[in-house]
């Protein structure tokens, strides 16, 4: 882990009272190795050790008579730095507030929206739950469920096309006095050209005010891409981590966060509905640093 | 001919860029690329065949009883229940008959996914209510397996993650029943992974292998951005074959896996 290898960097430099160049890009070697088994995508490990680097060089570390504990820290900091700080509340101000769902197939959006209804309505608001995946057997039914499950309405929006039947819910959801509207769509890949402009449509249509991107925690180093892709298409507002219970380290998450400055809102933790919390970034720098 | 010219050291560069990238993993990523330098097998040639080396010789497939019992199993959302309708298609293509089981009674709206997708496959279903025993499920569709004169069964699991003792439990009870049904069931385990994995995927393999003894592997949405690499590490690691690859979302999208293929595709 990132923690055993640190000790290792921190032994290396210790009892040397200034830290050399040479000893400074050993160690960022060693983190480098680090950060990509941990998924951390490749050109974002890049930036990040620049900026270690940088301040690795710098003044701080120069004086200090434990540089390698210190150069430890700068990277905890930098990490935690691009996590981002308390992630800030959705904004639902409009009536009725959409919140998109959006990500490659089996994410875990369809339950993540169930999830977020379960959230909304123990605060108190008025939610409906729409499903525009026309795809996937049985996706619709799937979302239905979850809408039982948790008490809130299921509107099926009519329509042939994705964005007809988001537009249709809306309508719907204007009438019957809804405040959130929660929008799941179907699973997608970002090189397929059709269903990411398909995605952008509904969202030129229903205006959401937030529209995240839901992220399975165990993904690579294509993270980077799906992050950057999706946010071209649909400017997104928020991410959500999904299947962090399978003890991920969960770079993926400093990758979205890196290229994209996209925040992350919230991660689910297991497949039951109540299994869903506020992303903490510092416990996040913690488990990518092992 | 560029596959013979050597590489330059900034080509090796983007190689090793290209394979870490591709989620080999960065250790095997630069072991690969110092190994050909250094045995001056130094140009893409000599470095496929290098990564062509990794791949075990493919073992038979274990599939000459009747019926032949195909366990699917892996963590949550990989492709299983499509992958089935995928298998399921192509063996019905092949004049036989085919029984699933629908063995994860939990997830919302799961049978009926699975269902449609039998239906489409012109195959047969066993299911019971939701909330049922998936090993009570698993048993049944054996049974009815054999006393009906299937050529093929498969039993459809719930996704997992591997660190869930109680559903790990569950999954080797699902195993051990396949085997009181039948004493040689399951003749093949096939754990879905997804291309896109990272890291995890090796502890997820390993896990799977112990309690649920994985005889094959099925990698899926390889018609998306990510190459898969992880099956490099995977193969190197555990010498499961790969058995077919998920390249979408319709009953064709289904390809016996093509090392030679797949290597090419992990090269810039
Ligand atoms: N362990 C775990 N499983 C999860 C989590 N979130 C979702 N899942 C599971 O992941 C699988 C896929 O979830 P879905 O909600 O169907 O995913 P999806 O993104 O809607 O899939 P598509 O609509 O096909 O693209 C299901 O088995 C879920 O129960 C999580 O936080 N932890
Ligand atoms: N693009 C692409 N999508 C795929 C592929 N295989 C499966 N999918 C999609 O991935 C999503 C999840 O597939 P499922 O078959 O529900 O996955 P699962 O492993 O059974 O999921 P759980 O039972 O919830 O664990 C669906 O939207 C599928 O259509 C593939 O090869 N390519
Ligand atoms: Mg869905
Ligand atoms: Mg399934």
């Amino acid at each position: 882990t990132l923690t055993q290898k640190f000790s290792a960097i921190s032994d290396r430099l210790r009892g040397s009272a200034r830290i050399t160049e040479a000893d400074l890009d050993a160690t960022l070697r060693d983190m480098r190795m680090a950060l990509l088994e941990a998924d951390v995508a490749l050109p974002v490990v890049r930036k990040l050790l620049d900026e270690v680097r940088e301040r690795g060089l710098g003044e701080e570390v120069a004086k200090s008579l434990k540089p390698g504990q210190l150069i430890v820290k700068i990277l905890h900091d930098v990490l935690s730095d691009t996590l981002g700080g308390e992630p800030k509340p959705l904004d639902l101000q409009k009536i009725p507030s959409v919140i998109l769902l959006c990500g490659l197939q089996g994410a875990g959006k369809t339950t993540t929206a169930g999830k977020l209804a379960r959230f909304l309505t123990q605060q108190g608001k008025k939610v409906a739950l729409t499903s525009v995946d026309s795809t996937r057997p049985a996706a619709r039914e799937q979302l239905e469920i979850l809408a039982r499950q948790v008490n809130v309405p299921y509107f099926a929006g009519r329509g042939k096309r994705a964005d007809q039947m988001a537009t249709d819910a809306l309508n719907q959801a204007k009438k019957d006095g809804i405040h959130v509207l929660i929008l799941d769509t179907a699973g997608r890949q970002t090189v397929d050209d059709d269903l990411m402009a398909e995605i952008n449509k509904v969202q030129r249509k229903v205006q959401a005010s937030e529209r995240l991107l839901v992220l399975d925690s165990m993904m690579g180093q294509a993270a980077l891409e799906i992050a950057e892709s999706f946010h071209e298409n649909v400017r997104l507002s928020g991410c959500i981590l999904t299947k962090t219970d399978a003890d991920v380290r969960g770079g993926a998450a400093i990758s979205v966060a890196q290229s994209t400055g996209v925040p992350l809102r919230f991660v689910g933790t297991g497949e039951k509905l109540e299994a869903f919390e506020f992303f903490d970034p510092q416990r996040m720098a913690g488990r990518v640093l092992g | 001919n560029r596959a013979g010219e050597k590489l330059t050291d900034s080509e090796w560069q983007d190689i090793e860029d290209a394979l870490i990238m591709a989620d080999c993993g960065p250790e095997l990523s630069i072991n690969i690329v110092n190994k050909c330098k250094k045995e001056r097998q130094d140009n893409l040639h000599q470095l496929k065949e290098h990564m062509l080396n990794v791949f075990p010789e493919v073992k038979s497939l274990n599939d000459d009883k009747k019926p032949f019992v195909l366990l699917v199993v892996g963590v949550n959302g990989t492709g299983k229940t499509t992958t089935i309708g995928k298998l399921a298609t192509m063996y019905r293509q092949q004049g036989k008959k085919v029984l699933v089981g629908a063995a994860d009674t939990f997830r919302a709206a799961a049978v009926e996914q699975l269902s449609v997708w039998v239906t489409r496959a012109g195959a047969d279903i066993v299911k019971q209510a939701e909330g049922s025993d998936p090993a009570a499920v698993s048993f049944d569709t054996i049974q009815r397996g054999i006393s009906r004169d299937y050529d093929v069964v498969i039993i459809d699991t719930a996704g997992r993650v591997q660190t869930d003792t109680s559903l790990m439990n569950e999954l080797a009870k699902v195993h051990r029943v396949i085997q009181k049904a039948m004493p040689s069931a399951p003749h093949e385990v096939w754990h879905v992974v997804d291309a896109g994995t990272g890291q995890n995927a090796i502890n997820q393999v390993e896990k799977f292998k112990e309690i649920a003894h994985t005889t094959g592997l099925i990698v899926t949405k390889l018609d998306g951005t990510a190459k898969g690499g992880i099956v490099l590490q995977l193969t190197h690691r555990f010498a499961i074959p790969i058995r077919y690859i998920g390249v979408g979302e319709t009953l064709e999208d289904l390809l016996p896996f093509d090392a030679s293929n797949f290597v090419d595709e992990l090269l810039p």
